[in-house]
């Protein structure tokens, strides 16, 4: 059970701090069209290092961020923060838990924490690597991508065989 | 290159036999290579027979075998490359009762070794859930979460498969 | 022609936006040209207000809000060129159980007028069918339709959406 | 309440008869998957005189015949009936109940009949044609279509404005 939480504060939907909890096996997120379940998934991705806007349901950098509603400004930036269990250390760095923390700006500039600690995103990618977790290519699922890999050519099929390789 | 490709793609088959008859019980799905002489080059489709039917490619199937034998690949792929969580959203959509709940059973089969995250609106999908989250937005746009009590989704997915 | 696009587009934008406030109740939606000046080349893009939210191009919806406004547009395009009848296949799939309800409703409203075959897993859509009729496949392969009682799906469908 | 039933012999997984009645203003069809409902759909355009096979969800004629299975062989060929209340005379043809019927063979060749008398495809296209019912590309909405349509660049969307035209 390595996810512990996930913070989300400016990101998409998330105008204010919201804090995901994980404590069980198998986590369940329910609630009504466009309240926020799928930014949640996206917040995964996200905050693993993915690049690809299409990925992230953004058509520019500016979609990750809140873009304010009738009341409220839009934010300046956005950011998502996922804490891991790493007790049995299958994380290769020497912490019990650890948080890794993206933080996205308007102009584009990403900054990301290794528990605090500011790095690059390869260094957070290669830690990921190690261990499977590439960019949540495998691990998220997103909504309408079954539908995807069964519609696709056999040849863009391909493409995901590639990456697992 | 093609070496790569070649034992990723037969690992992947193989999951895949498994995967599917678990799935489709009394079914089975294969991985086939469109070039089998050029692993440079293939493609790969996708072959089902859902129990007691014959052998097709997957386009002559119906919305929700088709479903059913997307999640056995992107499950069969994942197992090539397992990661210690899995984040799933609504990839129930177009399950029957019957389907949603075997896919609920494989999903608990592997959460011995892979934690879940599901995202969805099935009643039946809820019910292997540990805890319930809410996606609300009472402040227009913005998103908060709430906890729910499962006894609650559990009876209305009791009496929603009665 | 132009003109003809012009005018079909002008009177179906206008049911939009009259179909997007029964569907998204205190939202709305708008047709808009890609190229208003090029009427032979213009495009056709889909806005929406989901209510208490701002205007958007649909791309950046959640699946339910994309699938109720495209819905929405299905609805429009029919009200420009109706027929006696509608059939619906599984159109439903990715609302939540107040958008199925607002759905339901809107497919009565229209079915003074239009004879609709729906074709549905949802238990609250089977609520308002007048008669249910169950696809099986006793002998493996080949359909035989049988009819079913409304009686057992309406309990179910009422403790569902309990 | 213009359609009364809607008979299949041999079309896709229908090997043996079946009678669909549609006796209600709104008629539900529920059932596991892979049992035959969107074949029931697909028969409905069929009838109505669909060319496109893609539409009909079959990549060759044979497609739309029944292919056989483990115990029967398969059909030599399909056909389909539907039958309409024409008691208000909305179609332009004076009988009360109207038939079309369509039955295509392996080779390809459709043929078609009117409360029994063999026409042509564009007799019964024009028929409908004068009162809205247009191949059913308005009257059916299958499987999926609704998310094509949002995902549909602008200017292939213009292409259902067009239809409409
Ligand atoms: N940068 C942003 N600022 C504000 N709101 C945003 C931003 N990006 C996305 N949203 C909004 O978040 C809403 C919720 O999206 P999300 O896709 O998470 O819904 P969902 O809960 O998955 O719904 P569904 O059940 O329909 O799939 C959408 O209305 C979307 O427009
Ligand atoms: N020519 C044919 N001969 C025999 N079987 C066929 C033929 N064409 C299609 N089928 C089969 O009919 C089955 C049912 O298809 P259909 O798409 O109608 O299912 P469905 O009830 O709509 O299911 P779902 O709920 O998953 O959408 C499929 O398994 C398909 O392979
Ligand atoms: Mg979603
Ligand atoms: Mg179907």
């Amino acid at each position: 059970m390595v996810l512990l939480r996930l913070n989300l504060h400016g990101f998409k939907s998330f105008a204010d701090p919201v804090e995901v909890q994980f404590p069980g096996r198998i986590v369940g997120v329910i609630g009504p069209n466009g309240c926020g379940k799928s930014n949640i998934v996206d917040a995964v991705r996200f905050v693993l290092g993915e690049q690809s806007l299409r990925l992230l349901r953004a058509r520019k950098i500016d979609d990750l961020i809140f873009a304010g509603n009738i009341r409220r400004p839009a934010t300046s930036m956005g950011e998502v923060g996922l804490t891991l269990d790493n007790s049995t250390r299958w994380l290769d760095i020497d912490y019990p838990e650890v948080e890794i923390r993206r933080m996205i700006q308007r102009d584009g500039e990403s900054r990301y924490f290794l528990n605090g600690a500011a790095v690059r995103l390869k260094d957070i990618q290669k830690m990921f690597m190690d261990v499977g977790v590439n960019k949540g290519h495998y691990s998220v699922i997103g909504q309408g991508q079954v539908q995807m890999i069964v519609s696709a050519s056999p040849e863009e099929r391909r493409q995901y065989f590639e990456e697992a390789a | 290159c093609r070496d790569r490709f070649a034992d990723v793609f037969h690992r992947v088959a193989a999951h895949f036999q498994d995967v599917t008859k678990k799935l489709f019980l009394g079914g089975e799905g294969k991985l086939i290579l469109t070039e089998s002489e050029d692993m440079m080059e293939s493609g790969v489709d996708i072959q089902l027979r859902p129990p007691g039917k014959g052998f097709t490619s997957i386009a002559s199937r119906s919305g929700g075998e088709q479903s059913l034998a997307g999640l056995c690949l992107l499950f069969s792929l994942f197992m090539e490359k397992p990661s210690p969580f899995c984040i799933l959203d609504e990839v129930d959509a177009a399950l029957d009762d019957v389907n949603v709940g075997r896919l609920a059973r494989l999903i608990e089969e592997f959460s011995e070794k892979i934690q879940f995250v599901i995202v969805t609106h099935n009643k039946v999908t809820m019910q292997i859930a540990n805890c319930l989250f809410g996606a609300t937005m009472e402040e227009a746009g913005i998103t908060k979460l709430i906890s729910v009590r499962m006894k609650r989704a559990q009876e209305a997915a009791l009496a929603a498969s009665a």
